[in-house]
């Protein structure tokens, strides 16, 4: 069979003008190592659940991108993480929602895949599961990086704005409803 | 949002999906990418998919799964199936974002409503290609 990789690094409000040359150049690159490293592993012959893996993985330990390194932040300052993955062949998949302390959570998805007898573990849990399998906790400081701390920032004071210009109890929940459903991209 | 779709020698498929969600989320507010379906499939009869967006949409839409459903009930291929759901009822609905998508030939499709996504994807014997914006 044509071996393949196909990768994402995200969606959104990008746009060319909120951009430099430099930030460009380096997305540019990250995304050609991810998908050389998938490519490789496939030309080597190893399966796609290996490649996807890889690749991932390379996309995760970055800063750039909204995964692992460079996740952004919640309400209360933390990470919490999620990740899944699905074999075409068996139909087996394995998927991990709102770990904190799991430097690659592709990597966790992919043991609940193949080690357990469950598709999705969450929170506390995924990270016992993650213990078991003999794979290391990380502090959720690992994740921190300036730049989406400051969309943090940027993001509550936007909320303090609206709760500034409101009214009454009910003109502020209209406008954090506004807010929140044009706000809400994941 | 993070995510990889790729075919192997033996024509095995597969998908993977990773993030950090959304900013100032909460409520243990959870996305479209751990949920399979949702933001991840693969299936050998059809296609692989990884999504990344507005993830409320694509979990209603259950968008990774009807992608590949198109595939295999409708005969569709991966680029037609893809635009159908991307700019179809999701957009319609409101929802943004988009999908890199595998099939069991080698074929690499990619289909998103946004002004942009970072993506890339390498054919067999062909170099990386890798582009942002539209």
């Amino acid at each position: 069979s044509s071996i393949a990789i196909a990768i994402h690094g995200g969606a959104g409000t990008i746009s060319p003008q909120s951009m430099t040359s430099a930030q460009k150049l380096r997305y540019e690159a990250k995304l050609k190592q991810a998908t050389d490293m998938g490519y490789n592993i496939l030309a080597k012959g190893g399966s796609s659940i290996e490649a996807i893996s890889a690749a991932v993985n390379v996309l995760e330990d970055s800063p750039l991108f909204n995964a692992g390194i460079g996740a952004v932040y919640t309400y209360d300052g933390a990470h919490e993480l999620d990740a899944s993955i699905m074999d075409g062949k068996t139909l087996n998949a394995g998927a991990v929602t709102g770990v904190k302390h799991i430097q690659n959570p592709i990597n966790l998805a992919r043991l609940v895949m193949t080690h357990s007898v469950h598709v999705m573990l969450s929170g506390e849990g995924a990270e016992e599961f993650a213990l078991q399998q003999g794979m290391p906790l990380v502090a959720n400081s690992t994740f921190d990086t300036e730049r989406r701390y400051q969309s943090l920032l940027k993001a509550k004071q936007k909320l303090h704005d609206i709760k500034a210009k409101s009214k009454s109890g009910a003109d502020y929940q209209a406008n954090y409803v506004n807010w929140d459903n044009s706000y809400k991209m994941g | 949002t993070v995510g990889a779709v790729a075919v192997d020698k033996q024509g095995n498929i597969a998908a993977a999906t990773s993030t950090g969600g959304m900013t100032a989320k909460r409520y243990g507010r959870i996305g479209d990418s751990p949920i399979i379906g949702a933001g991840t499939w693969a299936d050998n009869d059809s296609c692989a998919v990884s999504a990344t967006g507005h993830g409320e949409y694509f979990i209603r839409f259950n968008v990774a799964s009807d992608i590949c459903a198109r595939v295999k009930y409708q005969g569709k291929d991966i680029q037609k199936a893809s635009d159908e759901v991307i700019f179809g009822e999701m957009k319609q609905a409101g929802g943004t974002g988009g999908v890199i998508v595998v099939d069991a030939k080698g074929n690499v499709a990619m289909s998103f409503n946004t002004q942009g996504m970072y993506r890339a994807f390498r054919k067999q014997g062909q170099q990386a290609q890798v582009a942002i914006f539209k």
